[in-house]
């Protein structure tokens, strides 16, 4: 499964 | 390896362009200067949330020169209907990356 990535860092999350 | 960088140096000067219209501060653009820029394209969040993490390859929540020339060509392959690559082809890694 991809990684979903940080919100924190990603600003489409 | 020394395998040739996927974006090809035309396409670079055209990312570096919008790269500069963005004003970037030390070389580095915030993710809320190119969000806009991505979201332009149209393409859904999820899309570009899984562009982003792929092209924010010191994961700085900011896009250099090189990050945004790949973000960039990861859009413009999804609306060629290329699927965004689970993880970055070592093509797509820039050279100053690599």
């Amino acid at each position: 499964q991809f990684p979903t990535g940080s919100s924190s860092t990603n600003p489409f999350l | 390896a020394d395998i040739p960088w996927a974006v090809k140096v035309e396409d670079k000067v055209k990312y570096d362009a919008i790269f500069d219209s963005l004003v970037p501060v030390n070389g580095l653009l915030s993710g809320d200067k190119v969000k806009p820029v991505l979201l332009n394209s149209k393409l859904p969040v999820d899309v570009l949330g899984r562009v982003w993490e792929l092209s924010d390859i010191d994961h700085d929540g900011m896009l250099d020169r090189d990050e945004f020339a790949v973000a960039m060509f990861l859009v413009y392959c999804a609306l060629e209907k290329e699927p965004v690559p689970m993880s970055l082809p070592p093509a797509l890694v820039p050279p100053s990356k690599r």
